[in-house]
Parts: structure tokens; sequence; C-alpha cells
């Protein structure tokens, strides 16, 4: 029941890094 | 604060470059959508970068995906409910 498609999509914060993409890669 | 360019862009990495789009862009989604303005920014930053760069110039190009956005997260979690 904790599968990651629950994290989908990657939420994006006005200044903080942006790691969505290698969030989701392998 | 000038508008971003593609030259701007490529002396960014690639990861900088998605962060400089999602900065110009999560405050225009946000006027839309303020709820879910950093879930649909992070879904349209999968975009290419070229056509973000077209968004950020067009808000009928903007206007149009982050409805399609919507569409999508909205399916997304009702399939999460019924799952």
């Amino acid at each position: 029941s904790n599968g990651s498609s629950v994290n989908w999509p990657p939420e994006f914060h006005p200044g903080v890094p942006w790691k969505g993409l290698q969030s989701i890669d392998p | 604060r000038e508008p971003l360019s593609a030259s701007m862009l490529a002396s960014a990495l690639p990861h900088v470059q998605k962060q400089m789009i999602g900065d110009r862009l999560y405050p225009l989604i946000y006027a839309l959508h303020s709820e879910l303005a950093g879930k649909i920014t992070g879904m349209l930053l999968e975009i290419d970068n070229s056509e973000l760069l077209h968004m950020l110039e067009s808000p009928e190009s903007l206007n149009a995906k982050v409805e399609e956005a919507l569409i999508m997260l909205q399916a997304h979690q009702a399939e999460e409910q019924t799952d």
C-alpha cells in the first residue's frame, strides 16, 4: 500500500532544488 | 525580471535548467490552481525545455497544458482511491 505511484507527481517547491526526474528515474 | 531564454538555460546543468524553468512556471500556475501548483509544476517540468520556454511566453499554451495536467492528476488520484 506504499507504492511509489502514490508519490507521483513529484511536487515542485519554489526555491528548492528540483530533483523530480531523478526521483522517478532508476 | 528578464524572460528566460534558451541561451540562459544552455549555460546551466540539466537539473538546474528545470529548476530555473520551474521558478518561472510556478507563480503562473499558482495563479490558476493555488492548491495544486506544486504538483502541476512538477508534472509540466517533464516536458521538453523548448516547449516549456514557449509556454512561459504563451499563456494560451500554458493554460492548455495546465488543464491537461489537472485532468491527468485527477484521474490518477481517482485511481489511487479506488485501488
